[in-house]
């Protein structure tokens, strides 16, 4: 579930 | 997508590029805190060092491109073209004191034990404070340029708007991450006594000049 983390915010 | 998110980067790169103009046309950094621009540069980097590993999209990325390149350039312009403009002995702020910190707890308080993970967080955690340096450069001249205010209102907007897209995340996709939201909140605080003064003299003419 780590893999999931939102990194598209800037 | 939300609208607060769209909002909170575009007045994220309109602050970079008021910085970056204000410095180009005048030809000159008065007034700017190379350390605080330094520490953006580091935070940019940081963070998007899944530029190397990860695509997500096209806005993404570019949006990332143009952000590392923008706080380089102006790094270079503070202390390497305009150099003799730079009030260096007013930006005296010590950033050991914020980045040494700043490392310990990143690797203390993070999502996951992983390297891009743990430069995430730092990045996060730093960009929450490494407006200080600029700020205690204000508090100590005691007044800055309203261009320079511009810039700052710009960039203290920019994350709290960002905190308005997480509360509509969390309401419209159950989604929320402590981290950037703790973060996010700490730094808009830092500008809360900004905000004010920039609404009450600022945007009704005047000079921003702290009381002696």
């Amino acid at each position: 579930e780590l893999d999931d983390l939102d990194k598209d915010e800037l | 997508m939300n609208l607060f998110r769209l909002a909170g980067d575009v007045s994220h790169l309109l602050a970079i590029i008021i910085l970056l103009l204000k410095i180009w046309r005048t030809r000159s950094c008065a007034g700017i805190s190379g350390k605080s621009q330094i520490l953006f540069a580091l935070v940019f980097t940081t963070r998007y060092l899944d530029l190397l590993t990860t695509f997500i999209s096209f806005y993404n990325t570019t949006m990332k491109v143009i952000y590392i390149g923008c706080s380089y350039a102006t790094v270079w312009m503070i202390y390497a073209k305009f150099k003799a403009t730079y009030d260096s002995n007013h930006d005296t702020f010590r950033m050991e004191f914020l980045v040494i910190p700043i490392a310990a707890l990143s690797l203390l308080v993070n999502h996951d034990f992983a390297p891009l993970e743990i430069l995430w967080t730092f990045s996060i955690y730093l960009e929450s404070v490494a407006i200080l340096p600029q700020l205690f450069m204000v508090s100590k001249t005691g007044e800055a340029e309203t261009i320079t205010s511009h810039y700052l209102f710009a960039l203290g907007l920019y994350r709290a708007l960002y905190l308005m897209n997480w509360i509509w995340r969390f309401f419209a996709e159950g989604f929320f991450d402590l981290i950037a939201i703790v973060a996010g909140l700490v730094q808009t605080i830092l500008y809360c006594d900004f905000f004010y003064l920039y609404i009450t003299k600022v945007l009704k003419g005047k000079k921003l000049s702290l009381p002696a």
